[in-house]
């Protein structure tokens, strides 16, 4: 059967030992964990959920897992001696083509996850996302970040079903900008802009100019230096 | 080149504009870069009409779109530009209102430059901001710090906005260009440069 020309989403896995699909992911995003490590201080992989997004010759897992750190007592790798210690880490690791990438990386001990202080509400909203099962009050938490933005940016809709539909585009639109961040490999953060309640479609037409793709346009004397005038 | 430069600290970029609902980027990419080289060579920072260029740029496509070096030509023919004051931007095209005899600057000729990015930021430092071409891919949400997408995404296939290069840098051992977009001053970062209490937002690349 050919495979579907659409992303398959498989929905997460519940917490457990890693499924064989899961293993080689969870490996290698241990191996990129540890990488640097002495001996005796390496992170142990512990319990893995996850799923896994294929497209194309490609395969977009998302992970969670908990690592367990071994206790530390050598005062020259930690300052003060640390008990055994479990962290949360989500990854985020492509595969293409058996080669992974590790795109994203994010741990912290259990209990303590800190949200981003520079875009709180939008980073602790898109974790919320992830949760299986989705929240009772998701809808209420997109709704006021959807409500700044329309008091921020000033937008008017003719209708309550455009409201909301522009309100569907917006939460669509908090995960693309997630997977973008994922895939940056700056400094750059991506969130809500003034452009937060168009589809990709109507930002592309409105706003950007093909053209420039298309045609080759006037041709030009390239410049020899420089000092050429 | 030199190791960093900005040509919004040295008086050579006007203020952000905004195209509005409007594919017009291409009229602001070459009009900032006139507006550099009005003022490194006349030594007077003009701002310059984008309406002008989708009125009477008959090569060009205005709100759907254009390319520079359509759009340099057609200066050349037209006789000059009319400053932003006299032909003010309006968004959409409408019929050509061009006077020669209220164009306030002019422009001999345009070549294009190398896409070594070193020679470009040698080009930059010397003779002032240059019109290009990316791939817009992210700038949708785009908020500020320096944008490094994943190599295929920068592929030439995938040009399609116009912006002006204005200078260039490192932070932290990242190098970035800094570009002025023509979005409006609520979208990219907001920067505050020496000499400017708050300096006109730019995204940095």
């Amino acid at each position: 059967v050919a495979a579907p020309a659409q992303p398959q989403a498989a929905s997460f896995q519940a917490w457990g030992p890693p499924s064989p699909e899961l293993l080689a992911p969870a490996r290698f995003a241990l191996d990129m964990f540890n990488r640097g490590r002495a001996a005796g201080t390496r992170a142990v992989l512990g319990l893995v959920r996850g799923r896994v997004r294929r497209a194309g010759q490609g395969s977009l897992y998302s992970l969670e897992a908990t690592l367990e750190e071994p206790p530390c007592k050598d005062t020259t790798v930690c300052r003060l001696p640390a008990s055994k210690k479990t962290l949360l880490c989500s990854f985020e690791v492509l595969d293409e083509l058996g080669k992974h990438v590790l795109l994203r990386k994010d741990c912290d001990p259990v209990d303590t996850k800190v949200p981003d202080s520079r875009n709180e509400t939008f980073s602790s909203v898109l974790s919320l996302l992830n949760e299986d099962p989705l929240p009772q009050d998701l809808p209420v938490k997109m709704a006021s970040i959807f409500k700044n933005f329309v008091i921020t940016y000033n937008r008017t809709y003719e209708s309550k079903e455009e409201a909301r539909w522009r309100l569907s585009v917006f939460v669509n639109n908090m995960v693309r900008a997630q997977k973008i961040q994922a895939l940056d490999r700056g400094t750059a953060q991506y969130g809500v802009t003034k452009f937060s309640d168009l589809t990709e479609e109507e930002f592309r037409t409105i706003y950007l100019n093909p053209l420039l793709r298309e045609e080759p346009g006037n041709k030009m004397k390239p410049v020899k230096s420089v000092g050429d005038f | 080149a030199p190791p960093e430069w900005d040509w919004r600290s040295k008086g050579a970029v006007t203020k952000v504009k905004d195209q509005g609902m409007c594919g017009s980027c291409w009229a602001f990419s070459v009009t900032g870069n006139v507006e550099g080289q009005w003022f490194l060579n006349q030594g007077t920072l003009l701002s310059l009409s984008e309406q002008e260029l989708l009125d009477c740029d008959k090569m060009d496509k205005a709100c759907m779109g254009g390319l520079p070096s359509n759009a340099y030509s057609a200066i050349k023919n037209l006789g000059g530009l009319e400053t932003e004051d006299d032909y003010s931007y309006r968004g959409h095209m409408q019929t050509c209102s061009f006077s020669a005899e209220k164009a306030k600057v002019y422009i001999n000729d345009s070549v294009e430059l190398s896409q070594n990015e070193q020679k470009l930021a040698a080009w930059l430092a010397k003779r002032g901001p240059i019109s290009v071409a990316i791939n817009a891919f992210g700038m949708q949400f785009y908020r500020h710090g320096i944008s490094r997408p994943l190599r295929p995404l920068c592929s030439p296939w995938l040009i399609d906005h116009a912006v002006l290069l204005v200078g260039y840098g490192n932070r932290s051992d990242i190098p970035f260009w800094a570009i002025k977009n023509s979005w409006g001053t609520d979208w990219g970062e907001k920067v505050s440069l020496a000499g400017l209490a708050s300096g006109p937002p730019a995204a940095i690349l």
